[in-house]
């Protein structure tokens, strides 16, 4: 593993830790998109239907359990908490499912590799993933006084699907044969989404201004 | 279809 691939995994775990801060420090989910949340959890269920079956190394099987453990708890507590659910921006919050899982569900039929339900679920995880993060982006829009930690959280994001671009360039130069034109298309168009909120991130940590996107 | 991808990463 490289440092590059590390680093991702770790800001991605941070990213889930910022939102866990917020959600259950502050008790409040505000600005935070629940259907993201949710499409995150279904690309950890699709992806990781091989935990017990494809052993990789203790460390990927330790991280999936805490990715599926930290979603699941995500999506508890903003749905059935009871103070906490209160704060969930239920109108803002109008992206529909359909528009992101049904292209992801068509893509991974079209192009799976191989047809077994683990293959394609594994391939439809790919596309979801590269898509989950619209409904959160679109909410933040709509969202008027940004906190830090909401801000945060999708730059950590952000920044995790970055490092994993280098980790692919990396292991391209390093490794024979690491072809992987599925992941890696997805994973530019992942980034490519986030470049917009990048740029009035670092605008508003420049002019230490709260961070507002406009709509 | 494109080729299989090593499962390695998260």
């Amino acid at each position: 593993m490289n440092v590059f691939r590390l680093a991702g995994d770790m800001m991605h775990l941070l990213s889930i830790v910022v939102l866990l801060l917020k959600i259950t420090g502050i008790k409040s989910c505000r600005g935070i998109s629940l259907k993201t949340q949710e499409l995150y959890l279904l690309v950890f269920i699709t992806r990781y239907l091989d935990i017990f079956t494809n052993f990789v190394s203790l460390y990927n099987t330790v991280m999936k359990l805490v990715f599926l453990g930290t979603s699941s708890a995500i999506v508890y507590y903003m749905r059935y908490d009871r103070i906490i659910k209160l704060t969930y921006d239920k109108e803002q919050d109008t992206f529909k499912y359909l528009l992101l899982v049904a292209p992801s569900a068509v893509l991974a039929l079209a192009t799976s590799h191989v047809y077994t339900v683990l293959e394609v679920l594994w391939t439809f995880s790919i596309y979801l993933e590269a898509v989950a993060i619209m409904p959160q982006l679109v909410l933040l829009q709509r969202t008027q006084n940004i906190d830090n930690l909401t801000g945060n959280y999708v730059f950590l994001l952000g920044s995790y699907r970055g490092l994993y671009i280098l980790n692919w360039i990396y292991r391209f130069f390093t490794e024979k044969h690491y072809r992987q034109w599925l992941v890696w298309t997805c994973g530019v168009v992942q980034t490519i989404i986030y470049c917009d909120f990048f740029y009035y991130y670092f605008l508003s940590w420049q002019n230490n201004e709260k961070l507002a996107l406009p709509a | 279809a494109p080729a299989a991808a090593l499962k390695d990463e998260l």
